[in-house]
């Protein structure tokens, strides 16, 4: 009752609470059966994508089309002075660097094991001003925090044991001054990092490499078909090569800043020939399709 | 380089691998429909081949491994500073006829772990966890025993995976270790970490995880750990990437460690850069909203 009542709130609609509610008490069942059944062959991929469309890309997508249009006719407004249309009164809309702010992005790896085809990802980050400053750190020891954090967690431990009864400890718990495991609030004098603005560290680019099996068997093969011996036709057949990288369609981006993920995911809920790029891009360009 | 006073040059590059899944079983010419283990195939689009079948249930072949990790010695170990390395370095349980036991788990996880110390150690260096390129692996849901079932330590296991990941934990974390089996490395002293996170304790599938809001349960445990790091980080004017296995989605976390994991990622966005995971063998990424989770903690149901 409890996972159903927060999914409701979290998802605001009875839908998408039906969705969830699904994961929550049958994902772990469904997902047994599946490696049984399947091994770890991929099932019902593509209906992850679309839910993962719906539940996720869409409503980002919404609420940018209304900041944008706000903003578009907020600029408009202040061009002519005046208003350019008479209406209702708009709902107030945070800037787009605001609204970013609420998220983070989860990136999820494509992997080795031929799932769909072997591939993994080189990063890149900022680091000009690490080339422009002389590496100022006297490297401080952690051997005294780790014995305190040792020392602490044991005190955090046993004030819980202390309570006599689960009562006691569920109205503890619940005045959430005394549960450590929830932050607090990030002190508004702290910048944004580099999720957020373009500084040292941040993510600017990243290249997607992959391994197409079908072609590198076949080369292989036929390698060995021509006399080759198995370790040289092995390694002439066998390379990674880039598949994609974050400067290309749909991504076309120069930072990777959580803004710039969320344009993004604007473009894909848009565009369906975006979209189709970008699951065949989650699939590792295998040519998946659910049976 | 703080342990011997060396100079490294940063190339602002790091590299995501994850899922190897090796398969010490997989058989060249055997058939798809018996996972790549045994009998001969019975059509053409049934043969396992040599280097793996995508999209077929079967796992890695060895060889897949090995040219993989020797495409990327010999391609990209010179121009990145450090590896994420996200977990399930063992076949899935998916053979009745081989069933997965402990040992086998840990004899492959030590066997994957040393061919990533022999590529990106400092071969100058006699200290073993002297790297060239550091790694950071972290734990997957397939390198348990018995699958996704994993507890707050010490346990063997966590012992065990202490023993495996020995060079790439930096050494005053090991009794922090044993019992979260999280820790991080200072891939730029001083300026930049990455924290290898023990997903496996906010897993729902993981039959010890029932919430995270008890104090005794791993989850909690590892929130604790995690908020506690993240606190000295930013104390020390460091920013932090976080990796590991599973996603922290709701599809993948009991429903309070998601909005407590996310809530960490949210109130520490001035000193996080990203979040790597691997799991679910598909590339593409999920925003979350901190706020959203900010606003069910704080509601007054949360805990019950």
């Amino acid at each position: 009752l409890a996972n159903e009542q927060i999914s409701a709130s979290y998802f605001g609609n009875k839908e998408t609470m039906e969705d969830i509610d699904n994961d929550s008490i049958l994902g772990h069942a469904i997902e047994a059966s599946e490696l049984r059944s399947y091994g770890a062959r991929p099932v019902n991929k593509e209906q992850y994508m679309r839910k993962i469309k719906r539940l996720y890309y869409q409503k980002i997508s919404d609420r940018l089309d209304d900041i944008l249009k706000v903003n578009d006719f907020t600029s408009e407004k202040n061009k002519t002075g005046k208003k350019k249309k008479k209406g209702g009164k708009k709902k107030k809309q945070p800037s787009l660097d605001k609204f970013a702010e609420r998220y983070n992005i989860v990136n999820i790896a494509g992997s080795v094991i031929p799932t769909f085809n072997p591939s993994f990802r080189v990063w890149e980050y900022n680091t000009t001003e690490l080339r422009e400053t002389q590496p100022s750190f006297k490297a401080k020891s952690w051997n005294h925090f780790f014995k305190t954090l040792q020392v602490k967690l044991e005190e955090d431990l046993k004030k819980f044991e202390s309570f006599q009864n689960s009562k006691d400890l569920y109205n503890a718990l619940a005045r959430k001054k005394v549960d450590k495991s929830i932050p607090e609030p990030k002190p508004s004098n702290l910048p944004l990092g580099p999720a957020h603005v373009s500084q040292l560290f941040s993510l600017t680019k990243f290249v997607q490499y992959y391994a197409d099996l079908e072609v590198i068997n076949k080369n292989y093969y036929d390698l060995l078909d021509n006399n080759s011996s198995e370790k040289e036709a092995a390694e002439k057949s066998f390379l990674y090569e880039v598949e994609y990288t974050s400067t290309d369609e749909p991504y076309h981006v120069d930072t990777l800043l959580v803004k710039d993920y969320l344009n993004i995911i604007r473009e894909l809920v848009k565009d369906n020939d975006l979209w189709k790029s970008f699951k065949k891009r989650a699939f590792i360009s295998s040519g998946y399709e659910d049976d | 380089n703080t342990s011997d006073g060396s100079k490294k040059t940063i190339h602002g590059r790091f590299l995501h691998i994850t899922d190897i899944h090796p398969d010490a079983f997989y058989k060249e010419g055997t058939s798809i429909d018996n996972v790549c283990h045994s009998n001969k195939p019975d059509r053409k689009k049934d043969f396992a081949p040599y280097f793996g079948a995508p999209k077929s249930g079967c796992d890695s072949p060895m060889e897949l491994m090995e040219y993989t990790l020797k495409w990327v010695a010999d391609n990209l170990k010179n121009k990145i500073d450090f590896v994420i390395w996200t977990g399930d370095n063992i076949r899935h349980d998916n053979d009745r006829y081989h069933p997965r036991n402990e040992f086998q788990i840990f004899d492959m996880n030590e066997l994957v772990s040393g061919k990533f110390h022999d590529i990106f150690k400092n071969q100058n260096s006699k200290n073993p966890r002297d790297f060239d390129v550091h790694v950071i692996p972290s734990l997957g849901n397939n390198d348990v025993f018995p699958h996704n079932l994993f507890s707050l330590g010490p346990t063997l296991q966590t012992r065990e995976f202490f023993k495996i990941w020995n060079t790439y934990i930096p050494e005053e974390q090991q009794h922090i270790f044993n019992k979260v089996a999280s820790f991080f490395v200072e891939v730029i002293p001083g300026k930049l970490a990455v924290l290898s996170i023990n997903t496996l304790y906010l897993y729902k599938a993981n039959p010890l995880v029932d919430n995270c809001n008890s104090p005794k349960t791993p989850g909690y445990q590892l929130l604790l750990w995690l908020g506690y790091v993240l606190e000295e980080l930013r104390a020390r004017g460091m920013k932090v990437i976080l990796s590991g296995h599973v996603p922290p989605i709701p599809k993948n976390y009991e429903n309070s460690c998601y909005h407590k994991y996310n809530l960490w990622t949210y109130e520490y966005r001035d000193i996080i850069i990203t979040g790597l995971y691997g799991h679910m063998n598909m590339d593409h990424f999920i925003p979350l909203n901190g706020k959203k989770s900010r606003n069910i903690i704080d509601s007054t149901d949360f805990i019950a």
